[in-house]
């Protein structure tokens, strides 16, 4: 019988793999976690969320998301890693027991199938969806660049044939839209947290443009205590800040919707590397990555725990 | 699978906005060539691109006709891609 202890969270899997995972996972934690998906990719693959609840309805509750680039394979490893974190630590740690007794978390694992599936199947450094429309000769649309904030603006191309082609129009992407429609219907999510990789940052909005977020000094002050908490772990430095200023102006982008809907902790991560493998990152680097980053993680829900609005 | 032979990723340092937009007429001059790993952003972050083999040659005459100073970050990506292969395979064997 296949299980999640059978499972190497310290190596890179294939989307097979990972639902496969995903199905186990929820098997077997059905006290606290279970599977939900929230509608199909382009190609028709489902798109899968986990909900992790000890109760409640309509609770207040955390987004995760990772893997909307393709390539960026540390993320969805660190989200696997994530997610048993949760439910090894519910229980044991204050933090994970506190928030989980007031609040839902949900991770969605693979935010583009399609892209990822592709990575394993035809090209590794594969980015946006696996979207075509007729009369248009190249393929896939940043799904970073989809949504209603700012869309179409500086820092979003509109050639498909470039890898931060926005799309058509707003949400026109079925990845994107499965995301906007899930926590528009739930309407209580008070913290969204989007990973990608990689250049070693935790930014918030804006992207879009380089007004300030009227939450700046708290939203600030937040990421400053959790690079703070990832730092203490395996010595690595992040960088932070607001997007526009951080690192470029990047229109049509999760955080700043998610913001722009009310959800005030709305941050994006740049995991590992430093500048030595890029999007290639050795998988002896997943489970230090994924330990780090889980210190932030933790520092964002403990403050959305205690901060309610 | 795509095979990235001889594809490299040159770090680039550009040392202000001017060779920032050098870098960034790149992606208009070469066309899905160049692969912005990490893109043109501020003069205190580098540029990460991966270029084709058969790209090589010109991108770095462009890179050092404009005084853009650059360093080999991976030599040779598809090194990579079958290490990263082969410890999946080990793994699922294990």
């Amino acid at each position: 019988e296949r299980s999640t202890s059978s499972f190497s969270y310290s190596s890179y899997h294939t989307l097979e793999e990972i639902y496969t995972w995903i199905d186990n996972f929820a098997t077997e934690h059905s006290d606290i976690a279970s599977k939900i998906r929230i509608g199909y990719s382009f190609e028709n693959r489902s798109i899968l969320v986990l909900k992790f609840s000890t109760g409640g309805s309509q609770r207040p509750a955390i987004w995760i998301d990772t893997g909307i680039h393709a390539r960026e394979w540390i993320t969805h490893a660190t989200g696997i890693w994530t997610a048993r974190k949760i439910v090894n630590e519910y229980g044991k740690d204050r933090i994970v027991t506190n928030v989980l007794n007031a609040m839902d978390i949900f991770m969605e694992i693979v935010s583009n199938p399609d892209g990822f599936a592709f990575t394993h199947s035809m090209n590794r450094l594969w980015r946006k969806n696996k979207s075509s429309r007729p009369g248009i000769f190249c393929i896939g649309v940043d799904l970073n660049r989809n949504w209603k904030s700012g869309f179409g603006g500086n820092g979003s191309n509109n050639s498909p044939c470039s890898e931060t082609y926005h799309g058509p129009s707003p949400q026109s992407e079925p990845e994107v839209a499965a995301i906007v429609d899930f926590i528009t219907a739930h309407g209580n999510i008070k913290a969204l947290i989007s990973i990608h990789s990689y250049s070693q940052m935790l930014m918030y909005p804006y992207g879009h443009t380089l007004e300030p977020v009227s939450d700046q000094e708290e939203l600030y002050s937040l990421a400053k205590n959790a690079v703070q908490a990832l730092y203490e772990v395996h010595g690595m430095e992040y960088i932070f800040g607001s997007i526009s200023t951080t690192l470029y102006v990047a229109s049509g982008i999760t955080v700043d919707w998610a913001y722009d809907s009310g959800i005030k902790y709305s941050f994006s991560f740049e995991l590992r590397d430093t500048g030595r493998y890029g999007f290639l990152l050795p998988a002896a680097q997943i489970v230090p990555t994924a330990q780090e980053t889980w210190l932030a993680i933790q520092t964002i829900m403990e403050h959305t725990l205690n901060h309610p609005y | 699978q795509m095979n990235f032979t001889g594809d490299q990723v040159l770090r680039v340092l550009a040392k202000n906005e001017k060779q920032l937009s050098l870098l960034r007429d790149l992606e208009g001059l070469k066309p899905q060539k160049v692969d912005f790993w990490r893109g043109p952003a501020r003069p205190s972050l580098p540029v990460d691109m991966r270029v084709p083999f058969s790209e090589l040659k010109d991108i770095k005459a462009y890179l050092e006709s404009h005084g853009l100073a650059y360093s080999i970050m991976i030599k040779d990506i598809q090194v990579l891609l079958d290490e990263e292969r082969e410890a999946m395979a080990k793994s699922r064997r294990l």
